[in-house]
């Protein structure tokens, strides 16, 4: 399977690529789920709307449990998405272990849910724009996503 | 120039690859 500290660099990476506020782009705000949140928005603003958006608490601060809860939130409605929208639900095995993100900032935790963010970039309505986007970034970041997306399209191993 | 060579092997694979993505029908990922 891939890499996931290394999925998380590369992720990050692309998702640079979309318009996050200045106030969401620090490790502690991908930690606490904003920046996500926000790049949810951005791929299927009807489904991730303000209402959604506004739910996410802003600043938790130091405060972990409100980041975990955030995280639930937004994976919660992520499962929900690729089930209910994309119809392809998600396999346990890709599923991220939030506490781990909410509390210690798990790299690996935090590839695995931005590999759940990509496959809803890479499958929705605008998805043209998301890959064409894509296929703009350097060729290492590329080739990591590449393997990110057909991980997640092979379906569950024993 | 086998660098040269590999180099474009490698694009052509993602560039193969993001292409059927743009192809598949919206809402298949799989």
């Amino acid at each position: 399977s891939v890499d996931k500290a290394k999925l998380c660099g590369s992720l990050l990476t692309w998702l640079q690529t979309f318009q996050v506020p200045p106030c969401c782009i620090s490790p502690q705000d991908l930690s606490s789920g904003l920046a996500i949140a926000h790049v949810l928005n951005q791929i299927d603003p009807t489904w991730f709307n303000e209402a959604w958006l506004q739910s996410i608490s802003e600043d938790p601060g130091p405060n972990w449990k409100l980041k975990v809860s955030n995280l639930e939130k937004i994976l919660r409605s992520l499962l929900e998405y690729s089930q209910d929208v994309l119809g392809h639900p998600v396999s346990e095995q890709h599923l991220p272990d939030v506490s781990l993100l909410g509390q210690f900032s798990d790299p690996s935790e935090l590839g695995k849910l931005l590999q759940l963010v990509l496959g809803c970039a890479i499958s929705c309505e605008k998805k043209q724009e998301h890959i064409q986007r894509i296929m703009t970034l350097e060729e290492s970041v590329q080739h990591v996503v590449m393997e990110a997306i057909q991980e997640l399209m092979t379906k569950d191993t024993p | 120039d086998p660098n040269m060579k590999a180099g474009a092997t490698s694009e052509g694979v993602l560039a193969n690859f993001f292409n059927s993505l743009l192809s598949k029908k919206t809402g298949s990922p799989g």
